[in-house]
């Protein structure tokens, strides 16, 4: 506090520059934490394989274009439930993603090189309680011509949920015939890939957290 | 703004760069390396009061002669941030999801007397 002076930092005395580096970095944490309204340092448990990182990273808009809509979030699949790729069920843990928030989401696949013909997916919603066949929504449905990488547009509003943070979708998937007739179809090979560096994960845009603060930052 | 050096005592700007290896947060915030926490902080006599503290074009010199010259100074003014810019994150949040966030007005740019 200046000696007389009304306002806290108007010059006083000053620190030693070792206790003013303790200061700076004990700020430093406070002020990260607050802009991203944690109260403390999230730990990682599970944290994802890097090469898996990388590639989802470079989905990511790129960082000369600041996300004016708010956040976006990548989020990978845990795999359970899965007799075949083409019938897993994909969890997604969004519980810091605030899901009813969603403005925009896609699916990120890796199909595998495959018998001639394309593969035709379809992406089901289940509802966390519902085992039974009733409680799912059809979310999306595409062919994916050739192995690699696919995106699959996901409706946001099918994905919203008060309910629950835990996101669970169900892929179903089977070979169109090409040159092969559907009998030849390969019972048990897998075509998709759901787990290590190819597994699915989630590409989401989130609204910013104050109402309207994308709005204002757009105009 | 001038950036402050040990013998400034007027308002400046405080410059510190950050590494989050120096936080041990490298294995949760996956970009930047680290960022600038700057802060403001220093006299502001009378004359100065209400002066950007950038440029200070022709009429805040006159404006601020003016008020170095009035005997009765207004009350207190202060060292403040007058610019300030966001910084983008990356990182990874506790269930593993990475999220690329923008927080607002981290980077103090510009320091002037309120």
């Amino acid at each position: 506090q200046g000696a007389g002076s009304g306002c806290p930092n108007c010059g006083g005395p000053t620190l030693a520059p070792q206790a003013e580096r303790a200061l700076v970095l004990e700020l430093a944490k406070q002020q990260i934490l607050e802009g991203l309204h944690l109260t403390s340092r999230p730990r990682i448990t599970h944290p994802p394989p890097q090469a898996a990182l990388a590639r989802a990273l470079r989905r990511l808009q790129p960082r000369s274009v600041p996300t004016a809509d708010g956040d976006e979030v990548i989020s990978f699949a845990t795999v359970a439930d899965s007799t075949s790729a083409c019938s897993s069920v994909l969890t997604f843990d969004l519980s810091t993603a605030q899901p009813h928030q969603l403005s925009r989401a896609r699916l990120w696949l890796h199909a595998r090189p495959a018998p001639p013909g394309s593969l035709y997916l379809r992406v089901f919603r289940r509802r966390p309680s519902g085992g039974q066949r009733g409680a799912r929504t059809l979310l999306a449905e595409q062919h994916l011509p050739a192995a690699g990488w696919h995106a699959l547009a996901l409706p946001s509003g099918g994905l919203r949920a008060k309910e629950s943070a835990v996101l669970k979708l169900q892929l179903k998937c089977r070979l169109l015939p090409g040159n092969r007739t559907s009998a030849q179809q390969p019972r048990r090979q897998r075509l998709l890939d759901t787990a290590g560096d190819r597994r699915p994960f989630l590409q989401l845009q989130i609204w910013p957290r104050e109402p309207g603060a994308g709005r204002a930052r757009r105009r | 703004t001038p950036t402050c050096e040990p013998e400034t005592p007027l308002c400046c700007r405080r410059d510190h760069y950050v590494d989050f290896q120096e936080l041990g947060w490298r294995d949760w915030i996956l970009q930047p390396e680290g960022y600038q926490l700057n802060y403001c902080s220093g006299q502001c006599p009378p004359h100065l009061a209400g002066s950007p503290g950038i440029a200070a074009s022709f009429h805040s010199a006159v404006f601020s002669l003016l008020k170095a010259n009035n005997p009765w100074p207004l009350g207190t003014s202060c060292c403040v941030p007058t610019a300030r810019r966001p910084l983008s994150l990356l990182y990874l949040d506790r269930d593993g999801n990475v999220v690329k966030t923008d927080v607002p007005d981290m980077v103090v740019e510009a320091c002037g007397c309120s």
